[in-house]
């Protein structure tokens, strides 16, 4: 998983 | 969502209030790195551009326009309209040496090469240091204002890990100096 896919964390 | 990213948010959330609260009460940015500001909106910048792209949550979209937007309201707070009590003679540190290692880094070791990709990586790699510049000058000064605080959620990847890391022990610095320069009131001063 890349950091871009984690849209829901701020 | 689970409860301590919630509870990480809100910390954030209160802390940049207190922050911008502060600054406008007593009409002063006395104590407050300008350059650790300006680094912290070129982190949040360069990892909410998915704002743009993605649409999550009404919260997640508020909650980043809110970081950006108090970001920026908080350097034209310390550069224009309190200009006069910014403290710059203090506020030395070069961010360039900042910058530039982590741009290089995220160039290097990122998930995946692509735009995006490595301005997220940027971000969480400058995230880590960003408050090197406040570091500096409450090691100088012995004075400090609020202290804005930034937090990593329990996912398993080894970049936002080993960043972790380096900010936590950053942030024990922080402390070590809070607690022995400000609290105990000790400053180095140089014989007349």
């Amino acid at each position: 998983e890349s950091g871009t896919d984690l849209h829901d964390e701020l | 969502m689970n409860i301590f990213r919630l509870l990480g948010d809100l910390s954030h959330l209160i802390a940049i209030i207190i922050l911008l609260h502060k600054i406008w009460h007593s009409r002063s940015c006395a104590g407050i790195s300008g350059k650790s500001q300006v680094l912290f909106a070129l982190v949040y910048t360069s990892r909410y551009l998915d704002l743009i792209t993605t649409y999550v949550s009404l919260y997640n979209t508020l909650m980043k326009i809110f970081f950006l937007a108090s970001s920026y309201a908080t350097i034209y707070l310390i550069y224009v309209k309190f200009r006069a009590t910014y403290d710059k003679n203090h506020d030395t540190f070069r961010i360039e040496f900042l910058i530039l290692p982590s741009v290089l880094l995220a160039l290097l070791i990122n998930h995946q090469f692509s735009f995006l990709e490595v301005l997220w990586t940027f971000s969480i790699y400058l995230e880590s240091v960003a408050i090197l510049p406040q570091l500096f000058m409450v090691s100088k000064t012995g004075e400090a204002e609020s202290i804005t605080s930034h937090y990593f959620e329990y996912h398993y990847d080894l970049i936002a890990i080993v960043a972790g890391v380096v900010q936590t022990v950053l942030y024990c610095d922080f402390f070590y100096l809070y607690i022995t320069k400000v609290l105990k009131g000790k400053k180095l001063q140089l014989p007349a």
